[in-house]
């Protein structure tokens, strides 16, 4: 699975 | 940024809002968890400690430092100003039992393993299960004041907001972002047998002794 982490999300 | 998001975001800056002000101007905490409070509080601060190193944008960071500032006037208030009010003897839950899983989990899955991808993915596997406390609080003394079912029912309406926002960026970006998917829904579960009673009970609740 592609893993990708949210950088703008609080 | 999209509908769903925001509105989360405003949700939760909502329920933070009712609760600190609910402290405030009853000059008591009473019925509230200090020791959900402090999680809270240091979910924020392991997961903002990016303010130190990226920029994303002025909304992000105003919010992070708000959320931040909050939360720990939250904590000044139960633990300093009004600790007279505070009911140690119903907030109970033994913590421990919720950081060291959660401690362990974020070094097995992270995205990188680096003290602050660790400290980001501990913070949103423990802001899922932070209400812990307060829901173990609630259920041990049997009842809720109508304020502190507002509180918890925005805190509930922010993740299951956020679980709209990323089905729409997967949608819309083919954006996904495993960790805080996965905890965010289960975070949303926990919510949802408050939800029942919050909607079939009315306000105050009394959970079936």
């Amino acid at each position: 699975a592609k893993k990708t982490k949210s950088k703008d999300e609080l | 940024m999209n509908i769903f998001r925001l509105a989360g975001d405003v949700s939760h800056l909502v329920a933070i809002l009712i609760l600190l002000m609910k402290i405030w101007r009853s000059k008591s905490c009473a019925g509230i968890s200090g020791r959900s409070q402090v999680l809270f509080a240091l979910v924020f601060t392991t997961r903002y400690l990016d303010l130190f190193t990226v920029y994303i944008s002025a909304y992000n960071t105003v919010m992070k430092v708000v959320f931040l500032a909050l939360s720990y006037a939250t904590v000044y208030l139960i633990y300093m100003r009004f600790r007279n009010s505070y009911d140690s003897e119903n907030d109970t839950f033994r913590v421990e039992f919720l950081l060291i899983p959660v401690i362990g989990l974020s070094f097995l899955e992270n995205y990188a393993f680096t003290p602050l991808e660790i400290l980001w993915t501990f913070s949103i596997f423990l802001e899922s299960v932070a209400i812990m406390p307060q829901l173990f609080m609630i259920t041990k003394t049997g009842e809720a004041e109508s304020i502190t079912t507002h509180y918890l029912f925005f805190l509930g309406l922010y993740r299951a907001l956020y679980i709209a926002n990323w089905v729409w960026r997967y949608h819309t970006e083919g954006f996904y972002d495993q960790i805080a998917i996965v905890s965010g829904v289960v975070q949303t579960i926990f919510y949802c047998d408050f939800f029942y009673l919050y909607v079939t009970r009315g306000e105050e609740i009394r959970t079936p002794s």
